[in-house]
């Protein structure tokens, strides 16, 4: 009855082992590793649909990056690009590519203090499955560099 | 920084690093340890930015993050030895990952309780933050600071971020940024968004788009603004975007990854695939039978 599509045995395995967990000073009476816990979730009060008034606030303060894995289903590129357009911002500059390793990394369109970025080819877990363009993307974010 | 939580001898680990790292936990919520293992920058670990890095679910592990995919060492598949990530984020960056909130990995609540919610999570977040800045490792609390995430991480993140801004006067961080990977952002746009992402990819034909268009646009127009895929009380329209979120998320395509393929592995009595899944289409009646068929899904071949 194992679920499709998700591959967490070696977490489970490794975070498991009584040496790594004495490693990480995790007291023993700390229950088993789970990747997801499902009380958790079951019982979580999910208290926003919309992160738009966090937006607002947001980006009139600190600079911030949206970025996509663009084959993702979970959290789609799609949506998210709606979500961003919808928050109304003077945009800086307009719809590109970017490269990366003379590849095309994806496309990025910059708003006032808000980057969106698609990386071309990777699913949700972007920094797995493109790592080198993940690594060029989020640097040039933290230091405020051209994408 | 706590030499009590310096992480001396990591078992699987068999090449040198040239960074420290820690392991232990941060106290947020009374009675509620954040376990957190934080990675220093291989670079410059005084002057690279702090980047504290989310999960998502709500309720999966940012374990995850670190071991699969941006931390400085990843797992095997043998599920003991760990290799080197030369594109590791802490190669220019000190990287904190932050297992939230309590119950999820290693972290946990002295009483059990594991029951939270939004506004819960990012207080604890925060006050977690606080105890690493003010007890943990006071010598980074200048450093510049960036909140990043992913997927559930988009709730998270800027819900936390809000908090740290607002708590300046009392307690300054150099918060200089957010990030977000593949967030959830709007539960209703994500849930629009993927019936015309999946169209556009060819996972269904014009048969069953003419039919969704038909029962789920207004005018027969399929545009952002006149489809309403995800909360229509319109049974016809609820019935055939059951159909297509049956083709999208169970009819055994990798949701985080169309072309990828799709491995069966075990991941614990709670996958992610079904924390992810409890996200989407939340508003339809069909949700809790989409959730059962993702749990009892065999194998496909």
């Amino acid at each position: 009855l194992d679920p499709p599509c998700t591959n967490g045995t070696d977490l489970l395995m490794y975070l498991n082992t009584p040496e790594v967990r004495m490693a990480l000073h995790i007291p023993l009476d700390v229950k088993k590793f789970e990747l997801c816990n499902d009380e958790v979730n079951f019982k979580y009060q999910r208290e926003y649909s919309t992160m738009r008034p966090q937006y607002e606030f947001l980006t009139s303060r600190v600079r911030g990056l949206i970025y996509n894995g663009d084959i993702d289903m979970a959290c789609n590129f799609l949506g998210d690009e709606w979500f961003v357009e919808s928050l109304g911002l003077q945009v800086k500059e307009g719809r590109r590519m970017w490269h990366q390793g003379g590849q095309v990394g994806g496309f990025v369109k910059r708003f006032t203090n808000l980057d969106l970025v698609t990386v071309r080819g990777a699913g949700h877990m972007v920094p797995e499955d493109k790592p080198a363009p993940s690594l060029q993307m989020i640097t040039s974010f933290l230091f405020n560099k051209p994408y | 920084a706590p030499a009590a939580d310096e992480i001396k001898n990591l078992p699987g680990l068999s090449h040198d690093i040239s960074f420290k790292h820690y392991s232990g936990y941060l106290n947020g919520v009374e009675g509620k340890h954040l376990h957190y293992w934080f990675t220093e920058s291989s670079r410059d670990p005084v002057n690279d930015p702090v980047v504290l890095w989310m999960n998502g679910g709500p309720g999966c592990s940012s374990m995850e993050g670190l071991l699969a995919e941006l931390g400085p060492y990843l797992i095997n598949p043998d599920g003991k030895t760990l290799r080197k990530n030369k594109y590791a984020w802490n190669t220019m960056a000190n990287v904190l990952f932050l297992e939230a909130p309590a119950c999820v990995g290693l972290s946990y609540d002295d009483n059990d309780n594991c029951s939270t919610g939004d506004d819960e999570t990012s207080l604890g977040n925060y006050l977690a933050l606080q105890d690493f800045f003010k007890n943990k490792f006071p010598e980074y609390r200048n450093n510049s600071f960036f909140i990043t995430g992913e997927s559930y991480g988009g709730i998270y993140v800027p819900t936390l971020a809000v908090r740290v801004l607002k708590g300046q006067d009392q307690f300054p961080i150099n918060l200089q940024g957010y990030a977000i990977g593949n967030g959830l952002s709007s539960y209703e746009l994500n849930d629009d968004s993927i019936i015309f992402f999946a169209y556009y990819h060819g996972l269904f034909g014009d048969d069953l788009w003419t039919r969704l268009v038909e029962h789920c646009c207004t005018g027969g127009r399929p545009t952002r603004q006149t489809c309403n895929f995800s909360n229509s009380k319109w049974p016809m329209c609820s019935q055939v975007v059951q159909k297509a979120s049956d083709i999208i998320y169970n009819e055994g395509l990798n949701m985080y990854n169309l072309y990828d393929n799709c491995p069966h592995t075990t991941a614990g009595k709670f996958s992610r695939h079904e924390a992810d899944l409890s996200n989407i289409l939340r508003q339809h009646d069909f949700h809790s039978t989409l959730m059962l068929r993702a749990k009892n899904k065999k194998p496909v071949q």
